[in-house]
């Protein structure tokens, strides 16, 4: 089946995001 | 066996669940089947990027901890010990590191890991951190220790993904070794 795939980059860029709490 | 980890609309699921696991031994005793167990703790499951970030923020880097820590990041339902299912047939590549290395690549082996670099279906088990007196190791590991493809596999995501330096070592060890030494 498809995987879930994500770039260190994009996962990187997360953190900040306000929903990792 | 816990409940499923919920993903909040807006969150990024990753293909799994993840434990983060944490565990010390007292320095110069003896590790055991049980004790190990025993000093075994579940810090947290996520099974979405940001819920990753939100433990790993608050999670001591690997330059923090004492000696003979270890923090081990492993799919949900896999425990990080090679009595486990998943585990018994497998085996680890070890990666020692000096120290003052470790943090950056400790991050950079997990986020390979959540997002799905290492591109061998559901070979990999998990990923631990041990930190030692003088130097820090990162291991990864698999569940088939024959399968050589896989192993090759993981072994060379792992020098991109970590950009370690051109003359460190790399070794691989299947769990039955370990075990037999063990308990030799």
């Amino acid at each position: 089946g498809t995987r879930i795939i994500y770039e260190r980059n994009f996962l990187l860029q997360m953190r900040n995001s306000p929903l990792a709490r | 066996i816990l409940p499923p980890v919920e993903v909040k609309p807006g969150e990024h699921r990753l293909q799994y669940t993840y434990c983060i696991w944490f565990s010390r031994r007292a320095p110069g005793k003896q590790a055991t089947t049980q004790n190990y167990d025993q000093n075994l703790q579940l810090i947290g499951r996520f099974a979405s990027v940001e819920q990753f970030w939100g433990f790993y923020s608050y999670l001591a880097r690997p330059t923090h901890l004492a000696s003979h820590s270890d923090i081990h990041i492993f799919k949900d339902g896999i425990k990080p010990m090679w009595e486990d299912g998943a585990n018994k047939n497998g085996g680890k590549w070890i990666v020692r590191l000096r120290k003052g290395l470790s943090s950056r690549c400790w991050e950079n082996m997990i986020l390979a890991m959540l997002g799905e670099q290492f591109l061998v279906g559901d070979e990999i088990c998990g990923a631990v951190i041990s930190v030692r007196f003088q130097e820090d190791i990162i291991s990864v590991w698999n569940r088939t220790a024959q399968d050589t493809l896989t192993t090759g596999r993981i072994r060379d995501t792992l020098k991109r993904v970590l950009n370690l330096p051109p003359n460190t070592v790399m070794e691989y060890k299947t769990h039955n070794d370990s075990l037999k030494q063990c308990t030799s």
